[in-house]
């Protein structure tokens, strides 16, 4: 058993 | 005013192991999220944001046999509360967030073939939704484009 983690990155664009 | 938008990126994800199951090491297993978010804003400096992305997951780790990658597909749903910084560009981006397993895939490569397996939203296996939570930062660059980078956390183990 585990948990997961994340690192993200990213952009977004909003209309 | 509700403004909708989208988002996509590169996820960096790892797991966390219980205690007494630390006799191998993981990698990270990158891959990407991407989706649709909406900004709702409440007062000055404070919206509601949440999103629906799809998002990889997962590990890899070095065994004494060869390569194993587990690779998790998941519909993530983050319920975010964005706090502008200052009147700044800079937003705290921060949440729970709730994850539904899609699929899971498992591949194992010896250096002379790869093995897959692939579950299909099998709940025995794995668990089928998990709550979680994000903290981060959002850049507005201008007002439609920002970057951001985030750290996710799951509360419940798969």
């Amino acid at each position: 058993e585990f948990k997961n983690q994340v690192f993200s990155v990213g952009f977004g664009y909003k209309f | 005013p509700i403004r909708f938008g989208i988002k996509a990126g590169v996820n960096l994800p790892n797991i966390i192991k219980d205690d007494g199951n630390n006799n191998f090491d993981t990698k990270l297993n990158p891959g990407f999220n991407a989706g649709i978010t909406l900004d709702i804003g409440l007062i000055k400096g404070l919206a509601f944001t949440p999103e629906l992305l799809y998002a990889t997951k997962g590990y890899k780790a070095e065994t004494s046999f060869g390569e194993f990658t587990q690779t998790t597909h998941f519909i993530d749903i983050p319920i975010l509360a964005t706090i502008n910084l200052g009147g700044s560009g800079l937003n705290l981006v921060v949440g729970p967030q709730v994850s539904f397993l899609t699929s899971t895939k498992n591949k194992f490569d010896n250096g002379f073939g790869t093995v897959e397996q692939q579950f299909d939203e099998d709940s025995d296996k794995f668990k089928k939704s998990l709550l979680g939570g994000l903290i981060g930062f959002r850049y507005d660059i201008n007002d439609k484009v920002d970057l951001h980078g985030r750290y996710a956390l799951d509360f419940q183990k798969n």
